[in-house]
């Protein structure tokens, strides 16, 4: 099952949900590899990795998957790292024929050894988003309980669809996750039971709350889920998690 | 003066600076040009604007600036709306000639007619930020007080430096502006320190505080100036605006 973590919105928790769902499915006894395909590369540091070689090598060089995933500190969860190179992906793929499915190819090879391929996106809907979209199985889409949140999410959900009309006919709305959820602003409240109210069931039921243990766990280079089990930032993850794994169960 | 609101990271409060350092300059006297790069429209929806023309048509098309600058609810504060076709514009600009200077030619026209022109950029190093950091004579970084905010810093500085022995020789850091600090928290006052013994005086003084009312102000489509003159939001950016006339008297 490989799922791109999407949203075109900048600073709305994607890493963070990237890296501590794939670490929650991991602790669940899950074998998952988390894809970085953000040349800032805050998921390979937030997993404690910083790699010269990964998915830019994988997508535009000769590399095969295997000589660049690396292993991470949490049991079960590789990592397929992104080097600053890949801020020249966006523009070197456009010229590339089949340009929207090179990653999925490349992925194919090793989709088999994972339960799991969860694939962290820039926060930009170019050409390294269109090909997470074109791999994946399902997109799961983090919104801040912010204004803004909504402006972007009918332009991301018209993407989703142009891309499952052309280049991915399975692709499917794995859900959204509500974040940086903060219960003594009306502004979240109100951003929350709007979204809810348009997307009914295709909410997660957690809202991952704003909590400063998952700000601080990058820092550690670590997910929040070994940082500070007990937070309730962990706490939120491990239970989307359930939810997700619950999805698998009656799909 | 063309000053371009820039960092690659998202969701770091580059619209909130550019839409509330605009209204706080304006409020203070000076005529100001808002122009909204960003496909997301944010800065637009911020000064309650929903434009069906603007600077896609200005740099793709033939339009003139005059036909699409639109008057804003702030006294002395234009705007150069975007629209959603801006997001095309970052593939289509790839294949123009001098196509990291179409922002700065079509500019130049109206330029006289500002004080300051402020340029809020997408969360990217793509065509369209390089238009602006083209176009501009400085550019303002705005940081969020979080972790990753330092490691995207470099990246963002290199290109500057790349773009002022290219393009635009006049190009300088116009200053880091530290954003949504939250004094109850260690990781906060981590990075704050940690940005000023790195960067010295050529970060503001003032720092933006998390504030509430920075967020709900967007969706009453005003800057936190007008829609709460009197919240710590509104107190830190027009001290802000403060510093930027100040340097213009000793630069
Ligand atoms: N629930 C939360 N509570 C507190 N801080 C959070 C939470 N989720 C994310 N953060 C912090 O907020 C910032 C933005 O989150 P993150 O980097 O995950 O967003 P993003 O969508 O991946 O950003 P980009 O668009 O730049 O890729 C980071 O500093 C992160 O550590
Ligand atoms: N100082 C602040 N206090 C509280 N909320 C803030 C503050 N500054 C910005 N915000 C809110 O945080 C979110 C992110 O800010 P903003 O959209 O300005 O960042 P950005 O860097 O422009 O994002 P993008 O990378 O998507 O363009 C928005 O919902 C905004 O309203
Ligand atoms: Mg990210
Ligand atoms: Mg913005």
């Amino acid at each position: 099952m490989i799922i791109a973590v999407a949203n075109q919105k900048g600073g709305v928790g994607k890493t963070a949900t990237a890296v501590n769902l794939s670490a929650a499915l991991a602790l669940e006894g899950k074998r998952v590899l988390l894809v970085d395909l953000d040349s800032q590369a805050s998921a390979s540091s937030g997993v404690g990795v910083r790699a010269s070689s990964g998915v830019y090598e994988l997508m535009v060089g000769e590399t095969s998957p295997h000589s660049v995933i690396v292993p991470t500190s949490v049991p079960r969860l590789d990592l397929l790292p992104a080097t600053r190179d890949l801020a020249g992906a966006e523009v070197e793929l456009v010229s590339c024929s089949a340009r929207e499915r090179v990653l999925s190819e490349k992925l194919s090879e090793i989709t088999d050894s994972y339960d799991y391929v969860i694939i962290d996106c820039p926060p930009a809907l170019g050409m390294l988003t269109l090909n997470a979209l074109s791999a994946a199985d399902s997109v799961l889409v983090p919104l801040q309980c912010e204004f803004y949140a909504l402006e972007g999410l009918s332009a991301l959900l018209d993407t989703v669809a142009r891309i499952r009309d052309s280049f991915n006919t399975r692709l499917r709305l794995c859900g959204i996750l509500l974040t940086m959820y903060d219960a003594r602003t009306s502004l979240s409240r109100q951003v929350a039971a709007e979204v809810r109210s348009h997307f009914g069931g295709k909410v997660f039921s957690v809202m991952v709350p704003r909590n400063v243990r998952i700000g601080e766990s990058p820092s550690h280079g670590m997910p929040v889920l070994q940082y500070d089990p007990a937070s309730t930032g962990a706490a939120a993850y491990r239970q989307a998690a359930k939810e997700l794994l619950n999805q698998g169960v009656t799909a």
